[in-house]
């Protein structure tokens, strides 16, 4: 039996799409997700491909324009011969285009967003969507395309192998845009929040607009992420600044001052709050326990007064920035801070010194300065070299001005 | 499936010719016969895509690798 000859790498099943803008349908959810959600998930999961190639993808919301690849979510049997076989075993499937493109999900599966629990909905869905594009399964065991579903990720990236035999099928990224209009979401090359211009009640994001340097951006829940300046907190959502902002923080979160350092959710839904000498801990708006506490304490090798503290999407761990140097916290080590920290900013190429905030949106994690942000690479370990170029103006891009 | 609970030969046979291994249709299953230097040969087959030790062998590391949520599609088409 021996080890295979032939080296290991993506399979093309034979056929492809003739045209690069391509449209979809989701004709049934799943029952256990919010609609929005779900559409917001399929879109970014197209968008792994569409990042890679010049394919775009478009969503069609009404019932009768003819569409590529249709997408829905069934139980059993379901009409194409190919029964669903309930929780676990197979997650969904999916046709090539010569065959029609559709791909079906198991509704019997627990589909979830952004958590360990249950069933990714956007990595299964982006895998399915490499064979509704032409792809087969990979034997190469870290590729989306390889067949078995290997958990949730929080820092997802495409594999190597994926882009190689995307790349075999459409060629690569000549655009630099990637999204096209439609009537629904449209997956394009660029994750940037896309704020849409809402007019801001008076004093809401107009002080944001003003002056756009912030004390902190967090992610909260899920896609909820928390803007801190002085005394004052906004909430932004993807549909843009949420109406009712600004509002106290004290009036929010009961026992935090204002003014803070650096804050951070972590995978076990507790936010961190950092100012001075002192952190705490709060899950949502409670507090959880007695706090303050020193961060000599919680957060052994780490110093007082910090710039910024994100969850890297790149590993998983906490990063913390003050001044010219970063260190890395690992909680699960012993120290959690390596003797070789702290290291120089410059290491993140493209990076500032001495930076606001840092915070994760969509599987990319972006540093902000001066009322100007970067979104940083993490294949590349640099600031991603999109177009337009960053840093880009906080303000137009996060709110909304 | 059976998730979780032991594969037995059968099982196995049934999953290989789902997901390409096997050119047989399930319904040919059910009469229980099956020629053994076929199972082990498409057992060997999944072993080396899936990385696992290539021995032919319906072993532990292979039952668990079948054992994974996985999309339906075969592994081996044409």
């Amino acid at each position: 039996y021996g080890a295979s000859s032939r080296s290991k790498r993506y399979a093309l099943q034979g056929s492809r799409w003739r045209v690069k803008s391509l449209k979809y349908r989701i004709s049934k959810y799943p029952s256990n997700l919010n609609h929005g959600k779900v559409d917001r998930e399929l879109a970014r999961a197209f968008g792994v491909w569409s990042d890679y190639t010049d394919l775009t993808f478009t969503q069609v919301k009404s019932g009768s324009e003819q569409v590529h690849i249709d997408i829905r979510f069934e139980k059993g049997e379901h009409g194409d011969g190919d029964p669903f076989d309930g929780p676990g075993g197979t997650l969904a499937h999916a046709y090539f285009p010569v065959y029609g493109g559709d791909a079906h999900f198991d509704d019997a599966e627990h589909w979830t967003i952004d958590s360990y629990r249950g069933t990714n909905l956007f990595q299964v869905a982006a895998h399915e969507f490499g064979h509704s594009l032409g792809l087969s399964h990979s034997d190469v065991k870290t590729a989306l395309m390889a067949p078995f579903y290997r958990g949730y990720e929080p820092s997802f990236t495409l594999d190597a192998d994926d882009i190689l035999g995307i790349q075999k099928l459409y060629g690569k990224k000549t655009r630099s845009s990637g999204g096209s209009s439609g009537d629904g979401s449209s997956s394009g090359s660029d994750n940037t929040p896309k704020l849409p211009k809402v007019p801001t009640a008076p004093g809401s994001g107009g002080t944001l607009c003003k002056n756009a340097s912030v004390d902190t951006i967090f992610r909260a829940e899920e896609d909820t992420h928390y803007v801190f300046k002085g005394d004052l907190y906004w909430k932004l959502t993807d549909d843009g600044v949420a109406a009712g902002y600004p509002r106290k923080i004290s009036d929010s979160w009961q026992g935090l001052p204002g003014d803070i350092d650096a804050a951070f959710t972590y995978r076990n839904g507790k936010t961190y709050f950092f100012k001075g000498p002192h952190y705490w801990r709060y899950v949502g708006k409670r507090m959880d326990g007695d706090y303050p506490k020193l961060i000599s304490e919680g957060f052994t090798g780490i110093p007082d007064n910090i710039d910024a503290a994100v969850v890297w999407t790149g590993n998983g761990k906490i990063y913390f920035y003050k001044g010219t140097k970063f260190w890395k916290f690992d909680p699960a080590q012993r120290p959690p801070v390596k003797s070789i920290y702290p290291k120089p900013i410059s290491n993140w190429e493209g990076i500032p010194n001495n930076i606001d905030t840092a915070t994760v949106y969509h599987g990319y994690t972006y540093f902000f300065k001066n009322g100007q942000y970067w979104r940083f690479d993490d294949r590349s370990f640099a600031v991603d070299n999109a177009n337009p170029k960053f840093p880009r103006p906080t303000s137009k891009w996060w709110f909304g001005c | 499936f059976p998730v979780g609970g032991d594969i037995s030969d059968t099982n196995a046979m049934i999953y290989l010719s789902q997901f390409g291994y096997i050119n047989k249709s399930l319904s040919q299953f059910s009469s229980g016969y099956f020629n053994r230097d076929q199972l082990s040969t498409a057992i060997a087959d999944f072993q080396s895509f899936a990385g696992l030790n290539i021995t032919g062998e319906l072993d532990e590391e292979t039952k668990a690798t079948m054992s994974l949520p996985r999309c339906g599609v075969k592994d081996r088409i044409g």
